[in-house]
C-alpha cells in the first residue's frame, strides 16, 4: 500500500511543483518504486513538466483528469466523470518506467464552489484513491498554493506532507501561518499526517540573505520540532528551462547542479518515509 | 474618484506583492498620489511588508482588517465588523505621507466558503469602498494567487488590472489561463476591466532563457493585443530583503537597481493609468 505524500506550502512559486516532478522521476528511476504523481492545481503546472501542451489536451479531449475525479462542474465532457483508474497516465516519460500520472485541468479554477454542497467533499480523492493505492509504493501530491478544497483532499489522503521553501522572508513568514491552519484542518476533518519536513529551494548559497535565512529558520525555537532537510535545491536556470521540454531535470540535463541536488533529496527523502 | 488597480496572476511568487508595495510607495513618494493599498492576501504579505508583525497584532487586536471587509468567519471579534473606513491604516509608513494600508487577516483563509452562501459575495469591496474612494488617486489590490472570492472582489471593484510574470515557462503558462478565466468572470459577473499589461519580474537578464522567453511573449501572436511593459524588475536581493524591514525598497535602499526599476515601472504605470 502506498505511502501517499503532499508538496505543501500556500505561499506561491517556491517550487512545490519542481519538487513533485523531479522527486518523482528519481523516487522511479534511481530507486526502482512504483510511483503516483498526482497533480492537483487547476494550472497544470505539473503536468504539463511531463508532457507537452497538445498531448494534454489529447488525452484530456478522450479521457479522465483531476476535474473528472473531483467531479468539476466546468468541464466539457458529458455524461459520467471517468473513474480515477481512467485518469491514470501510465508511465508518462516512455525515459522513466514506473512513473505514472493523473494530469490536472483547468475545470479545477473554480472547484470549492463547484462541491459547495456535495457531502464530503475534503474526502473523495482518498476514497477514490483506495482501489489504486495497492499499486503504488509513493503517490506525490502537488498541491495549488492555498489551503482549499483541492489541497483538503490531498492532505486527506495524505501519510506525509513536504514543505518547499524559498529562504526569504516572505516565503517564511507562511510556514507559522501554514502550521496553524493545517493543525486547524487536522482537528476538524480527524485526521493524521506527518511532517517530512522543510525543504529549501531556489537558494542562491553564496548570498549572506539565503544564507542567514537559511541559519535562522533552521536555529528558530519556534521551529525545534520541524526537519530541516541536509540537502538544498540551488537556483539552476536548468530547473525552470525543463518544463519547456516537458522533462524532468534528469532527462533535460542529468548533470546540472538542480539534476544532482534532487538526486540527493531524493535519496534523504526516501530514508525519511522510512 | 480614484482609479483601482489589481495586481492579478495566478501563479504563484511571481512579484504581485513586492509590485504592489513598491509602486504603491513611489506612486504617494514621487507622484503625489493619495493612494490605498489593499491587501486581499490571507497570507498578509503587503501588510508585513509595511508593518512590522507586532504592529499589524496591535491593529488586528483593536482595529479592523479585510477579515472584517469580507466578513471573514474565523476572526475572532464579537459584534458587528468593522465598517470599511475603520479598516484604514492612515500613512502606514510615516517617510511616505499619503499611503493608506487595509491589512489582511489569516481569518481569510477560507473566506470563499464562509461567504458560499452570502448574497453578492463578489461584491462586497466594491460596495464598501464606495464610501472612501473619493479620498484617494490611486488603490492598489494585492491579490493571493488564485482567481477565488477574495480576487473576484478585486477585480469586480476595479478599473484595471496588472499582470506581474517571471519570464520562464511554467509562470508564462499562466498567461493563456488567466485571460481565459477572466474572460468567463467578466461575463458572468458583468463588469469591465482593463489590461494594463504585463510586467517582467525577477528577470537575470544575462540569461539567455529570460532573454528568449521575454522575446518570445513580446511577439506572440496570442499576445499581440498584450501591452509589455519597457521596464523590467531585475533579480535583487535586495527586493527580497526590504520585507523584512517592514520597509518598502525606497526606504531600505533607494540605491538598489530594485528600487530603479520600480521607480521607472511606476512612471510607465502612471502614463498608462492616463
Ligand atoms: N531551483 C530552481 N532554480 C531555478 N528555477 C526554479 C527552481 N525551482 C523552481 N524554479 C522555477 O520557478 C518557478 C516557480 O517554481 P514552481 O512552479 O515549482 O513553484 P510552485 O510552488 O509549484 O508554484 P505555485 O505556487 O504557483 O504552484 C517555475 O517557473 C520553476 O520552473
Ligand atoms: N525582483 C525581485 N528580486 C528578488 N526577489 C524578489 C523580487 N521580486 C520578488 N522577490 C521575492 O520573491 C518572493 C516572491 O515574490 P512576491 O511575494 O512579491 O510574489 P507574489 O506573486 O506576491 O507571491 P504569492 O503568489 O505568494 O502572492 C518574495 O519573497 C519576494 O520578496
Ligand atoms: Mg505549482
Ligand atoms: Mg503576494
Amino acid at each position: 500500500k502506498a505511502k501517499v505524500v503532499s508538496l505543501l506550502n500556500m505561499k506561491g512559486g517556491v517550487g512545490k511543483t519542481t519538487c513533485a516532478v523531479n522527486l518523482a522521476t528519481y523516487l522511479a528511476r534511481d530507486h526502482g518504486k512504483r510511483v503516483l504523481l498526482v497533480d492537483f492545481d487547476s494550472q497544470t503546472n505539473a503536468s504539463l513538466s511531463l508532457m507537452p501542451e497538445t498531448a494534454w489536451e489529447k488525452w484530456a479531449d478522450k479521457h479522465g483528469t483531476m476535474a473528472d475525479v473531483l467531479e468539476a462542474r466546468g468541464k466539457k465532457r458529458q455524461g459520467e466523470p471517468a473513474a480515477l483508474a481512467d485518469c491514470i497516465i501510465h508511465n508518462v516519460l516512455p525515459e522513466v518506467p514506473g512513473l505514472d500520472l493523473i494530469p490536472s485541468h483547468l475545470a479545477l479554477t473554480f472547484i470549492d464552489l463547484d462541491l459547495a454542497a456535495r457531502p464530503g467533499r475534503e474526502r473523495i480523492v482518498s476514497r477514490k484513491l483506495a482501489k489504486v493505492i495497492g499499486n503504488y509504493d509513493v503517490i506525490l501530491c502537488d498541491c495549488p498554493p492555498n489551503l482549499m478544497t483541492a489541497t483538503q483532499n490531498a492532505l486527506y489522503a495524505s501519510d506525509a506532507y513536504l514543505i518547499p521553501m524559498q529562504p526569504d522572508y516572505l516565503s517564511t513568514l507562511g510556514l507559522n501561518l501554514l502550521q496553524d491552519r493545517l493543525t486547524y484542518l487536522k482537528r476538524e476533518l480527524e485526521f493524521k499526517i506527518t511532517c517530512l519536513g522543510v525543504v529549501f529551494t531556489r537558494v542562491r548559497g553564496w548570498l549572506r540573505y539565503h544564507a542567514e535565512t537559511m541559519e535562522r529558520l533552521r536555529t528558530a525555537k519556534d521551529f525545534k520540532r520541524i526537519h530541516f532537510f541536509e540537502t538544498v535545491i540551488p537556483e539552476n536556470i536548468k530547473l525552470a528551462e525543463a518544463p519547456m521540454e516537458a522533462k524532468p531535470i534528469e532527462l533535460h540535463d542529468s548533470t546540472a547542479s538542480g539534476a544532482e541536488a534532487y538526486r540527493a533529496l531524493t535519496k534523504e527523502f526516501v530514508a525519511r518515509l522510512g
